[in-house]
């Protein structure tokens, strides 16, 4: 398999930043 | 020289100059002031004492400041450089500065190799891999067996630790990733690219110079 254990780290919702600039 | 910070504007206790932080990161000051605004929704949504608490951050991310998660928590830990439980305003905008579009790739590598080494050893080791992968695992639907998993640790460390010792240094992790860019897709937010025009309620209740709002235009 070519899965990098990186890249499937990088799906945790706890790297999504996002959430801190959506109008509350 | 205007007085692009209004009086009217409270001022939290670990309050910065706007135009000190705009100079140490890719920020503008009218993006700093619109920052400003920003964090001081975020640190008064649950304690009312202008720091964001950990429980503030995690309900910002998550809509619920009860949700554990590994990556959440390692976040906030590295943006409290002061490391006193709390994210103080030059912290926030210091850190988030690294994942602005045009910060230094040099820093967003960086940031990224401390938030993945769990334990601060300086390297990143097979069994803080593991428990990274694990931890995905457990907050979502994806199911892999734990041979899968094993493989799959195995693999990204025999390509990432070149030097063979068992943990992968910074020099390995900078290698690794200028061959793996997409490892640090996670480090840029393009909402940061202009967030004084992407949330134009926080920069309409700051004051900015007549000069940046032509820039603007």
């Amino acid at each position: 398999n070519n899965l990098n254990a990186f890249d499937i780290i990088s799906f945790s919702s706890g790297f999504d930043l996002s959430g801190l600039f959506e109008e509350k | 020289m205007g007085c692009y910070f209004s009086k009217k504007v409270r001022k939290t206790p670990g309050y910065e100059d706007p135009t000190v932080l705009a100079s140490e990161t890719p920020f503008t000051v009218s993006e700093v002031e619109a920052l400003y605004e920003l964090y001081l929704k975020l640190s008064n949504s649950i304690i009312e004492d202008g720091l964001i608490h950990k429980e503030e951050f995690q309900l910002a991310l998550f809509r619920n400041e009860n949700k554990k998660n590994l990556f959440a928590d390692r976040i906030f830990d590295l943006f409290d450089v002061k490391r006193n439980g709390v994210i103080e305003f030059g912290e926030f905008v210091r850190s988030l500065g690294v994942f602005h579009p045009n910060a230094p790739l040099e820093d967003k590598i960086a940031f990224a190799f401390r938030l993945y080494d769990l334990r601060q050893t300086g390297y990143i080791e097979r069994e803080e891999l593991k428990e990274m992968v694990l931890a995905l695992l457990h907050e979502s639907d994806l199911v892999l067996s734990d041979d899968m998993i094993e493989s799959i640790v195995d693999k990204t460390f025999k390509d990432a630790d070149t030097k063979d010792d068992g943990r992968i240094d910074q020099d390995e992790w900078k290698a690794f990733v200028s061959q793996h860019p997409s490892l640090i897709k996670n480090m840029t937010l393009p909402y940061l690219k202009d967030i004084s025009l992407a949330f134009p309620s926080f920069i309409a209740r700051t004051e900015v110079e007549e000069s940046e709002l032509s820039e603007l235009a």
